[in-house]
């Protein structure tokens, strides 16, 4: 299957 | 002192109805550029960016940076008051406002609402400006049509991208199906397909979202997406002469 994954993996906390 | 006057406000309308599903509460940041806002869904899967250019503005004055903590569906209420044709107004007066005014101004009526604001400590992501390997840009309403056709047979919809254009694709319980693209430089520039594919991708999304933020294709006759691979893509709408929406989406990845 496909697992989503979220933004917090790609983009760093300002 | 912020005020921002949008000839059409119906425009305004449109970009609330496009991420009223997708966001709760946004902080609306005002600066003398414009206006700006940058919130993400609950489940932190997708990110709302809206850049408003002050240019845009029939009337625009900032002298100091504001940040205005609103609840969308209260934003909606206030809204649903004013006609689509109607020029729409955002004014406060305080450096710490407590309530934003609006005025909608239409031929033969004038009316004036506040909506109470929020302080909201929301975490900004900061997204970083990326060199897309695919970029594709085609009309909105075909974007639109095909992520809700396929979105009925699978919730997770794949997009490959090759030199000879964008392909969409579904593999669900009942079955599959893929709808290629072509590529074509019809001097309509709202039918023209166009793709720069340095590197061809293959992900994966959750098509809800497509579906969710599509509303936003009356924003735009034309839709960019822009892909690399394994990183999330965004969705493009731009506002003509005044900025642009967009979603960043996470991709969903094969385990």
């Amino acid at each position: 299957g496909y697992m989503q994954t979220i933004l917090q993996g790609y983009f760093s906390q300002a | 002192m912020f005020e921002a006057k949008f000839e059409d406000g119906g425009l305004f309308k449109k970009i609330v109805e496009a991420i009223k599903e997708l966001v709760k509460n946004v902080n609306l940041e005002a600066n003398g550029t414009g206006i700006s806002l940058q919130a993400m869904d609950t489940s932190h899967v997708a990110l709302v960016a809206l850049q408003l250019n002050e240019k845009g503005f029939k009337k625009y004055r900032c002298e100091k940076s504001l940040t205005m903590g609103l609840s969308i569906e209260n934003l909606q209420k206030i809204l649903k008051c004013s006609g689509n044709d109607d020029q729409i107004t955002l004014r406060t007066q305080d450096e710490e406002p407590t309530t934003l005014s609006f005025t909608f101004e239409s031929k033969n009526r004038i009316s004036e609402f506040q909506l109470n604001l929020m302080s909201l400590d929301q975490e900004q992501l900061g997204v970083p400006d990326t060199e897309y390997s695919s970029v594709v840009r085609m009309p909105s309403n075909e974007f639109t049509k095909i992520c809700r056709e396929l979105g009925n047979i699978n919730e997770a919809i794949g997009i490959e991208t090759s030199k000879e254009g964008i392909k969409f694709y579904v593999k669900g319980d009942i079955g599959e199906g893929q709808v290629s693209v072509k590529i074509n430089d019809t001097e309509k520039p709202e039918e023209r397909v166009e793709c720069e594919v340095d590197e061809p991708v293959n992900l994966s999304f959750a098509v809800r979202y497509f579906n969710l933020f599509n509303k936003a294709s009356a924003l735009s006759s034309q839709v960019i997406l822009s892909m690399s691979q394994d990183q999330p893509l965004v969705i493009e709408y731009i506002i003509e002469e005044m900025g642009s929406l967009k979603l960043y989406l996470a991709p969903k990845i094969n385990d």
